[in-house]
């Protein structure tokens, strides 16, 4: 037998729970503002892994109607191929009857993850399952008495919270500053510019920020990332970065300016120690280069920063969280 | 009006993209095994 020692830190994702089907099957979801669709693991599913998750019983709902529709969809860090179905979601107190979602049959790159599927957030025309989001139908269903909704993510385990229908100005300090979406249709808005210690280092003349909850890291393209590694000295081990813990404290913060307003991440959130002490930069190179210079601010930029999602005027809010 | 849904954090192990491969070409050898020695028809 051969042994091989693998490297491991731990990088963080938010979920809740939500329920589908009549009786009410509980899953666990992300919440996830990149992407539009609905999806969950279900027993038509062939992949191993999918049996270490909840896996929706079709079979078992009253309430289910089945889409003679197949869907494919492709993240980051995993893909999933599946059926569209129709059922009743619930999210707390929200009900989404005749909601569609997908129901996977084929998934991978999602071994071991703590979360059974995804909760999409993002525009219509975004779904690959062609079926009305789930925002979408509780706003056409006056499930929700506004069209917005807002994250607060904390540092800690617990605590932390998705408010569908208003904002609870108890969750951030400070003004709430509104920036418009670059275009109705996906959470993306323009940037000015990436800088630490007053010297911009990235977006030089302005990028594009696509707000992501579902994303863990901070995301840009590879020659960019390097430079601000570079920038901390880090030093690479394998495809990672890391620097000594004991210089964390030292290290400057990352300054995101949006629509003219500084929000610096400071060390000690874009850091992660792993368990033999050393600490990983959690700043990610984008495999896929594209011609606009796009910056993906997940999880590391969105702990420090209440973020508030407004389909009605089709714009985000940012505060100090 | 306002509706909350309480959100918990969890870890996730992060692997570097090389040992991710292996890992997911294990689990597809691993898988397509499975299959073989599956009986037809069975789930």
């Amino acid at each position: 037998i051969a042994t091989h020692p693998l490297r491991n830190f731990q990088d963080m994702v938010y979920v809740g729970n939500i329920t589908i089907g009549t009786p009410p099957q509980e899953f666990q979801v992300v919440f996830d503002t990149g992407s539009s669709d609905l999806w969950v693991p279900s027993i038509l599913c062939t992949s191993p892994n999918c049996s270490s998750h909840v896996m929706f019983r079709h079979n078992e709902s009253s309430t289910y109607r089945p889409i003679r529709q197949i869907f494919s969809i492709e993240y980051g860090r995993g893909r999933m191929k599946g059926v569209v179905g129709r059922d009743t979601v619930r999210i707390g107190d929200l009900v989404s009857t005749d909601q569609p979602f997908g129901l996977s049959v084929e998934q991978s790159g999602f071994e071991g993850m703590p979360f059974d599927g995804v909760l999409g957030l993002n525009y219509p025309n975004l779904s690959f399952t062609g079926g009305i989001p789930i925002f979408d139908n509780l706003k056409n269903q006056g499930a929700i008495s506004e069209p917005v909704f807002a994250f607060y993510l904390s540092n800690k385990p617990e605590g932390s919270v998705v408010m569908f229908g208003g904002v609870d100005k108890s969750y951030y300090q400070g003004a709430l500053n509104w920036v418009p979406l670059i275009q109705p249709g996906d959470w993306r808005v323009r940037m000015n510019r990436i800088s630490m210690e007053g010297q911009i280092v990235a977006c030089y003349g302005g990028c594009e920020a696509l707000v992501d909850t579902g994303e863990s890291s901070i995301i840009g393209p590879r020659r960019l990332v390097n430079k601000i590694l570079r920038f901390l000295g880090a030093k690479p081990r394998g495809s990672e970065h890391y620097v000594s813990c004991s210089a964390v404290n030292t290290l400057p913060s990352i300054d995101f300016t949006i629509n003219g307003i500084n929000y610096p991440v400071p060390a000690q959130a874009y850091t992660i120690k792993d368990s033999s002490g050393i600490c990983y930069i959690n700043l990610e190179a984008d495999p896929e280069s594209t011609s606009t210079e796009t910056w993906i601010v997940g999880v590391v930029f969105l702990r420090q920063y209440f973020s508030v999602y407004d389909r009605g005027n089709d714009r985000i809010g940012l505060a100090q969280a | 009006c306002i509706v909350n849904i309480p959100l918990t954090r969890v870890t996730i192990m992060r692997k570097t993209h090389s040992e991710k491969n292996m890992l997911n070409n294990f689990l597809k050898e691993h898988a397509y095994r499975l299959y073989q020695t599956s009986s037809p028809g069975s789930n």
